[in-house]
This record gives structure tokens, C-alpha cells and sequence, in this order.
């Protein structure tokens, strides 16, 4: 419903091409080297997990590696899935670990061939287990799972990503 | 009549507050969106970047560490790191280095107060959350769940007074009832606003931004004619275009960093009506009205925070 | 787990997780 004697306006001396116009028409000196933001934002271009042209078993070597130097484990792998990394990884940080707070995050690293030399290494949270041993409480059903928090498992993944970057 | 029209305001205010109390603040959010978190390590110049580039003005913050929120990233965190500048023209270097886990430290060191932010849990009424938004003088408030495992706080979402009357604006049907003149409510900031015009350095204008806990401030010509305001969030692209550290440099020219996607200052007079007010809530992304008188004179400012405070607590 | 190209020593990860019956995707940036 449209009000006829609503007032409401924008103010024309604040839009930037006229306040500009108008900065110049007074001949301010530092008006001319002043640019506008730019309004096109560079899209940030997504992947899923990270690419490699890499040799396979270069790939996984490098993954061990890293892994090794962050200080995570893993389950040893069986024949059938040498292209899975079960990973266990102490979030050591600096909250009083309380007993019955996990501080094993699980992980799941597996290899894809997208196409010929293309690969993709995908991460995948795979639950928290506490150092007592024994998992935490799992969730009685998915619907309860909803509560999670995936800034743990994102940082744990920047670490193992830059550490990925640096070695190659 | 005019009393018919005060009795159905009061009635549509009413029901709108009762819409507040039914809702969450869950209820409020799409049913698919992104929430951008800062590692708390990163350089402050850098969270700029981020800023500027997704389109935002604040993030929280997180810091890996404790693996703990960290508050929220806003541009009075910006303000401080300039003022902190102009007192030690000579720490140019720890400016350049700054990480957010610093922010706090630039705070003490130039004495100001952290920003409360408070927090609420996305299931609790959306009443709740706007009355405590308001309690914390912050215009926007993080909504923190706790993971069901590891007991953390997960951040949900960071609700905004704006966001709040635009779903008040889209989904109550009563805002067509509220037609008296905003004159006459007494929810316009009137008397000596703070004010400058279009030559007085951008680094005093910050000052008063910050002095006067206020988000933005009116220029005005020689007569006292709206032309102009300084907003807060202005102050991003100052810093972006590192042309902060110029003291001659007048808020008239600090302005022409603003993009041009900027919609402009939004004004209004006494005479209009809540009713045309959450309209232009509803269609476009403002964030103030100034009132000015039929000249074009500056005789107030009406803010987001005022008319939520009219709607939760008025009538 | 969705990645950035890394601009600027920054990398941005994310994770799109359901919260309730809503969908949050979690974007993390961190400095290399």
C-alpha cells in the first residue's frame, strides 16, 4: 500500500558519482588520486578437497607424511583400501581437557580419480573419540547429530593442507 | 480520526511484539546460508581483504587454540586500530602486523571498552534476542548452540537489527497499520546531533564516531543542509586504501573511497509513518533515516535501534 | 570438505553441516 505523501528520499548530494562530481568541481586537490572501492569482487573459486596431477602413490606418500609430522596416526591400511587414510588426530588445545570431553577427532582421507592423472584428495570428519579410549557418546540418532561444530575439523584440515603446500 | 489511527497503531505494534515472542531467532534464518569465521591468527590487514571481498562488515572470530568463539570482528575493531595509529604515528610496523588476538590489546592501549556482543541460543524467542542486542548497545548478536559432542560453542549465525526488521517487515502484515506521524512517537534522536562538514579531517570525524558511540555522523553545509554522512563502516575502505595515515586528508575526500554500488542516505521528514518506514526496510538495505524538515535542514535521525526499541517496548 | 585456491598466504576451507533443518555452510580463513 503505498503511502502518497511519504517524504522518504535519498539524498542525491550522497551518491557517490554526484559527491565526486561535486569534490572535483571544488578543485580538492587529493580528490584526484582517491579511487572507489572497487565493487566487483574476485569470486572465490571452490574445490572440492585437493587436486593432484601427482602420481597416486605419491599422492598418499605425501599425505603420510604430513599426517606424520603433524603428529596425527592412522589405522594401518588393508590391501583392498590403500586409497583410504583412517586418521586419528589428538586436538590438543588449550581448554582443561575434562574426562569426559573428546579430544580425538576422527578423519577420513580418501583418494578419488577424477580422469586420467587428475586426482582429488577428499577430508571427511568422522567423529571425536576421547583419549580414555572408546568413542564418545554417539549421537542416539542422526537427527541429534545436527549440533556440530565444524571449526575443529576445518582447522585441522588448514594444518594439513598448508603442511601439504610447504612440503611440495 | 486520529484516534482511530493511534488505537490500530497500538493494536499493530502489539501483535508485532507477540510475533517477536512466538518466533526464534532460528526462525529468521534462510534455510541455506554461509557464515564467514575468521582463525583469530590471521593479520588484521588480511581480515580487511575478507571483509571487502565477501561483501561483509563483520565476522567472528575463532581462535584454534582453545578451539572457542573469539567474539565477532566489527568495524569499531577498525576504528581502534586507526586511532591507535594517530597516538603512535611511529608503531606504523605492529600496525601492518597486527593479528586479531591483538585487537583486544589495541583496545587497552587506546582505553576504550570492548564491544559486548552478548550472545543468545538460536531457539530462544526472537523477543529475547532483540532485548538483549539492545542491553549490549551492538547492533548485531551472535547466536551460539553448543556441539552435541565436544561441548564447544558452535556460532550459528550473527543476527543484525537490520535482518530482524526486514523479517518483521516481510512477514507482519500489521506494519500497515502504523500510521502516525514518527513525530509524534518521540523515537527520533533530535536536539544537537554530532555533525561536521565536508572539510573537517576524516580523523576528526572518527572521533567523534567513537565518542559518541554512534555509527555514523551527518555533514552538513554552511546552513546546516544535510549533504552527507560518514559511516562507520566507511572506515574499511579508508584502511584498504591505506590512505589513513594522511591527517590533512577531509572526510569529503575520504568519501569518494566509497564504491559505487553504495545506495545512498536514506532521509525522511516527521510527517511519515512507520508504515513507509518498514517498507523501504522491506525493499532496500538502509540502515538510518535522517530526518530533515522541508528545506532539506537537519533536525534528527531515526535508527534502526530506535524504532526496535519502539516496537518491543512502546504502546 | 571444500577448498579455496590460496590468495594471498590465506587459505579458506568449508564445510556445508546441517543444523536442525537448516543448512550452514562453515567457511574457516586461516593464514598459511
Amino acid at each position: 500500500q503505498k503511502d502518497e505523501d511519504s517524504t522518504i528520499a535519498i539524498l542525491p548530494s550522497s551518491l557517490p558519482q554526484i559527491h565526486r562530481a561535486n569534490m572535483l568541481a571544488e578543485g580538492s586537490s587529493a580528490a584526484t588520486k582517491i579511487s572507489p572501492l572497487s565493487t566487483k569482487k574476485s569470486k572465490t573459486r571452490w574445490h572440492f578437497g585437493i587436486r593432484s596431477r601427482s602420481y597416486p602413490l605419491d599422492v598418499m606418500g605425501e599425505i603420510y607424511l604430513a599426517l606424520k609430522n603433524l603428529g596425527a596416526e592412522w589405522a594401518r591400511p588393508s590391501e583392498e583400501d590403500l586409497w583410504i587414510i583412517r586418521v586419528r588426530w589428538k586436538y590438543d588445545c588449550k581448554q582443561p581437557s575434562t574426562d569426559n570431553i573428546p579430544d580425538l577427532m576422527k578423519m577420513v582421507i580418501q583418494l578419488f580419480q577424477i580422469e586420467a592423472n587428475n586426482y582429488l584428495v577428499d577430508f571427511k570428519f568422522d567423529g571425536w573419540e576421547t583419549s580414555q579410549g572408546g568413542s564418545a557418546t554417539p549421537s542416539s540418532n542422526e537427527d541429534e547429530m545436527s549440533t556440530f561444530s565444524a571449526y575443529p575439523f576445518l582447522h585441522l584440515t588448514t594444518k594439513l593442507i598448508m603442511e601439504l603446500a610447504v612440503n611440495s | 480520526t486520529p484516534e482511530a489511527i493511534a488505537i490500530e497503531q497500538k493494536l499493530a505494534v502489539q501483535s508485532i511484539r507477540k510475533f517477536l515472542e512466538s518466533k526464534t531467532s532460528y526462525d529468521v534464518l534462510p534455510v541455506s546460508y554461509r557464515l564467514i569465521v575468521m582463525d583469530t591468527s590471521l593479520l588484521v590487514k588480511k581480515s580487511l581483504n575478507i571483509l571487502l571481498q565477501n561483501n561483509i562488515v563483520s565476522a567472528p572470530l575463532w581462535d584454534s587454540r582453545t578451539s572457542r568463539f573469539a567474539g565477532l570482528l566489527t568495524s569499531s575493531d577498525f576504528i581502534n586500530v586507526i586511532q591507535y595509529y594517530f597516538s603512535n604515528p611511529d608503531k606504523f610496523e605492529l600496525v601492518d602486523k597486527l593479528q586479531l588476538d591483538g585487537l583486544r590489546d589495541v583496545e587497552r592501549a587506546i582505553g576504550v571498552r570492548p564491544l559486548d556482543t552478548g550472545s543468545i541460543h538460536p531457539f530462544k524467542p526472537l523477543y529475547d534476542a532483540c532485548c538483549k542486542m539492545l542491553e549490549s548497545r551492538s547492533r548485531r548478536i551472535p547466536l551460539i548452540d553448543q556441539d552435541e559432542e565436544t561441548r564447544r560453542e558452535i556460532v550459528v549465525s550473527v543476527l543484525t537489527q537490520y535482518r530482524i526488521l526486514k523479517f518483521v517487515a516481510l512477514n507482519c502484515r500489521e506494519t500497515r497499520y502504523l500510521k502516525r506521524p514518527i513525530g509524534e512517537l518521540g523515537i527520533i534522536t533530535e536536539g544537537d546531533l554530532l555533525r561536521c562538514d565536508m572539510h573537517t579531517p576524516v580523523i576528526d570525524v572518527i572521533q567523534l564516531l567513537t565518542q559518541g558511540g554512534v555509527s555514523s555522523i551527518p555533514i552538513v553545509d554552511e546552513h546546516g543542509k544535510l549533504v552527507n554522512v560518514y559511516e562507520a563502516v566507511d572506515v574499511l575502505g579508508l584502511i584498504k586504501g591505506g590512505i589513513y595515515n594522511d591527517l590533512s586528508l577531509s572526510v569529503g575526500e575520504a568519501l569518494m573511497r566509497r564504491s559505487d554500488d553504495f545506495e545512498g542516505v536514506y532521509t525522511c521528514t516527521q510527517n511519515d509513518k512507520l508504515v513507509t518506514i518498514m517498507d523501504t526496510i522491506r525493499k532496500s538495505r538502509v540502515h538510518r533515516f535522517f530526518v530533515v524538515n522541508e528545506e532539506g535542514y537537519l533536525t534528527g535521525v531515526l535508527t534502526l535501534s530506535d524504532i526496535l526499541k519502539y516496537i518491543l517496548f512502546e504502546e | 570438505l571444500a577448498t579455496s585456491s590460496i590468495k594471498h598466504n590465506t587459505l579458506c576451507v568449508a564445510s556445508i553441516v546441517r543444523y536442525k533443518r537448516k543448512y550452514a555452510t562453515q567457511m574457516l580463513y586461516a593464514p598459511l
